[in-house]
C-alpha cells in the first residue's frame, strides 16, 4: 500500500544542546538526564549515535524549549568535570521539522524523498531521528520556512490543508 | 497531568549499518538513503547527530531487516570511495527497546527513569532516538528480554498486559 503521508510539523521554539565526549559506560544517559529533568527542563528529541570504536565516548544531543536554556546549561556544567564530557554546546538557532505519516518504514523511498527535497532547496541537514510514524530533520531555523514549501511540494502536500502540529 | 505510559516495544528482527565519516555537506543523507532505497531496503531507526565542529563529518546509523543487510552494504560500499565514506559498519547483534506513552516531552523524568532502569539492569545504552510518543534505544540484543523486564518493573507495568508492538 501507499505509505501514508499526513503532513509536515515545524517547530522553531526549541533550542539545541550537543554533549560532546560523554564516555559511553553503563549510567552515563541516566546521570545526564536526570540532571537535566532536576533542572525541569521539557526534553523533546533525543539524539545518540554509536561512539566511535575504541574512542569510548560519544556525543548526545537534545532539544528543548529556548527559556529553559540557561537552566539545562547549568545542570550539565555542574557534571561537565566529574563525568568526564568534552565540551557542552548550545545552539539557539535550530529548526525541527517533521514529516508525519504511517506506513514510512515499508517505503524505503520517504526518507530518500524528504533529504533529497531539502537538497534541491539547499537546505543542509544537521540531525535525524526517525519513527515508523515521523522522520525528523534539524536544520537552521531561518531554513525552516523554505524546508516546509520545499516538503510539501515534494510529497504533493497542499500546504493550506494537511499543515498539522501532529505529535510522534 | 501524568504522561501516559502504554507499553514497552521490542524488536530484535533488525541489523544496524553505521557510516562512519558521512561528509556533512548538501546532499549526502539523500544520496545515501537513495542508494539504499533503489536496493529496495525497507529502514527503520535513522539516527544522525550533528558534525563535531571543524571536523567536516558525521556519522550515520540506520536499523533495518537482518534479511536486507547485504543488499543494503553493497549498495553503500558502491557510493564509499565516490562520497568519501571513511567506513561502513554492520552490526547483526542489536535489540531495539521503544517506551512507548503520550505526553512524554512535557515530563522530563521519563527518558532518566528509562535510561536508569536500564544502568540499575547493567545494560549499556548503544543509540538514543525519540519522538513525543516513543523514547528508543538500542541495546546488545542478548540484553533486549532484560532490559524489557526492567523497564516493565520500572514504570510499573503489567508484562502480561500492555506489551504491544504499538508504531510511534
Ligand atoms: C552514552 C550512554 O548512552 C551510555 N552508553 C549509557 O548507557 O548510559
Ligand atoms: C550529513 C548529512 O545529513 C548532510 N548534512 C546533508 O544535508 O545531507
Amino acid at each position: 500500500e501507499q505509505p501514508l503521508i499526513s503532513g509536515v510539523a515545524h517547530d522553531r521554539s526549541q533550542a539545541k544542546i550537543t554533549v560532546i565526549g560523554v564516555p559511553d559506560v553503563l549510567g552515563s544517559a541516566a546521570q545526564l538526564f536526570e540532571a537535566v529533568a532536576a533542572a525541569g527542563v521539557n526534553i523533546d528529541m533525543i539524539v545518540q549515535n554509536v561512539s566511535a570504536h575504541h574512542s569510548g565516548v560519544t556525543d548526545i544531543s537534545f532539544t528543548l524549549p529556548h527559556e529553559q536554556g540557561e537552566a539545562a546549561r547549568a545542570a550539565l556544567q555542574a557534571l561537565a568535570a566529574e563525568y568526564g564530557y568534552q565540551e557542552i554546546q548550545y545552539d539557539e538557532g535550530v529548526g525541527k521539522l517533521s514529516l508525519v505519516g504511517a506506513g514510512m518504514r515499508s517505503h524505503p523511498g520517504v526518507s530518500a524523498q524528504l533529504f533529497g527535497a531539502l537538497r534541491d532547496a539547499g537546505i543542509n541537514i544537521e540531525m535525524i531521528s526517525t519513527s515508523e510514524i515521523r522522520i525528523s530533520v534539524v536544520t537552521r531555523s531561518e531554513d525552516l520556512d523554505e524546508a516546509v514549501r520545499a516538503v510539501h511540494s515534494a510529497f504533493g502536500l497542499d500546504a493550506d490543508k494537511v499543515e498539522a502540529v501532529v505529535y510522534g
